[in-house]
């Protein structure tokens, strides 16, 4: 059976999206001792980033994930082949998806329209990674209560650190109430500097903080990163050599590891 | 009279906050050539990071820009003096704000609510300064409707590219809707790195598609920008001689030649 994860942070900036798509490609590759996995990377950002960053043009898409939340389509009609990487597809976002916030407030079930979509397949992925929007609003709060765990990525700088205890909150609030079984998957530093203080400031805290809920991995600020999506890959695609490829790798064999 | 600036794009990280704390900041402080003006700063995102980065502990406050928003209750009871800098007012945000989007829905007017608010202090202050969440929800619509003008923070990365296109439809929404008079007051390029291709290319781009209504001032990605905040400071405050205030300065004469 499948697991949902469900990438978060209401903070701007701090590297959902660039964790979310290369998560998503590195479990579908596959490496050396580790088999490759079926993954669906789901969309609910209205930016539609991690739609963008694979290279599927939002503009041209008929069915989204909008389509499939608020008017009930079926998910596999929107769903598509990420084409470089055998065994990862996407369930993409659409522009309508920025009315959403709203469209979903007046509807039935308004929380858990997006579990009801994906709990059917994870029969059928071993992993569904959801990428959110950066707002606790209704469209992440979908994520959460539809997710097995939340995966947190924390950039190393202060304005990052403030937010964290606002979300915290918020996965209790649905921990306490639509999904008793959320944990939290870990925390993920992000855009490290190793040529500042601030950084080994802010790994320090998160770390004494959130002790081993702290990845070992820490993702370094590396140009290639942020390069890759306008090539429309992810970035063991687009450069496997550089400190960024080499960094979601050894993530991602972190992360395995702590499933059992 | 005073004008209402609104600083949104609803990509997240791209430098809303940096651009709203350190642009009132260089206002309110005057330079050689200009004389202080009175600035008001409004926190309107829930995460209260302008409130946090001016040292305001959003935690023991008790009015906020939510009991003015949802409750009616009078702007002056909320409003706080920053105490380094004569001249600069801050409307803080606070915990609350963060079912602000849920419980503006229900209410009358809920777009127009912060206009009510806001366009009587237009007397008392030269410029009042507004910082979006990373959204184009309720709170970001409130700010849209009550500007004079928006300022577009751009971050010199891919991603930070996509989004422009809706929020320019945003901007044209309210423009023919609630706010007519709404204008651009123009598009600032943020964390600029010299060292990278991308940034050049964004730049480019940013320039050839918005041509005169792009700052001449770049901000260049600068440590001491991201450090002043957890000294609750703006960047002149904290290191004047860094190459983060010279441009935030910089970008303030810039910003005043245009207002005419
Ligand atoms: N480790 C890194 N090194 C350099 N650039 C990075 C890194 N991680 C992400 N980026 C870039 O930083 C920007 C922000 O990252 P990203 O868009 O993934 O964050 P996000 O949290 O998804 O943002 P949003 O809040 O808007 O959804 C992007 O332009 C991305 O390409
Ligand atoms: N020019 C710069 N150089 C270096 N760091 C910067 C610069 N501008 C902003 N930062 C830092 O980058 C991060 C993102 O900036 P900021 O929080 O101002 O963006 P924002 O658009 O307000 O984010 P959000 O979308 O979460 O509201 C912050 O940690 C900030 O301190
Ligand atoms: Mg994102
Ligand atoms: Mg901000």
């Amino acid at each position: 059976m499948g697991k949902i994860i469900c990438v978060t942070n209401q903070k701007g900036g701090v590297g959902k999206t660039t964790t979310a798509v290369n998560l998503s490609a590195c479990l579908a590759a596959g490496a050396e001792n580790q088999p490759p996995k079926k993954v669906l990377l789901v969309d609910i950002d209205p930016q539609a980033n991690a739609t963008g960053g694979l290279g599927i043009d939002k503009t041209t898409l008929v069915e989204t994930v909008y389509e499939v939340l608020i008017a009930g389509h079926p998910v596999d009609a929107a769903i598509v082949k990420y084409p470089l990487i055998q065994g990862l597809d996407i369930l993409p976002s659409g522009i309508q998806l920025a009315g959403a916030n709203i469209d979903l407030v007046g509807l039935d079930e308004r929380e858990v329209r997006l579990k009801k979509s994906l709990l059917p397949l994870k029969e059928r992925y071993d992993f569904i990674i959801v990428d959110c929007p950066p707002s606790l609003g209704l469209l992440t709060l979908n994520g959460l209560v539809t997710a097995d765990s939340a995966l947190i990525p924390v950039q190393c700088e202060y304005y990052a650190l403030e937010g964290l205890s606002q979300l915290l909150q918020t996965v209790n609030l649905v921990r306490g109430g639509l999904n008793p079984s959320l944990e939290i998957e870990g925390f993920l530093l992000t855009m490290h500097s190793a040529r500042t203080r601030l950084s080994f400031e802010v790994i320090e805290e998160v770390r004494g903080y959130f002790k081993e809920k702290v990845y070992d991995t820490i993702v370094p600020r590396n140009v290639r990163l942020s390069e890759s999506p306008s090539y429309g890959k992810p970035v063991i695609s687009y450069d496997r050599s550089s400190a960024g490829a080499k960094a979601y790798s050894e993530f991602t064999r972190e992360f395995l590891q702590k499933q059992s």
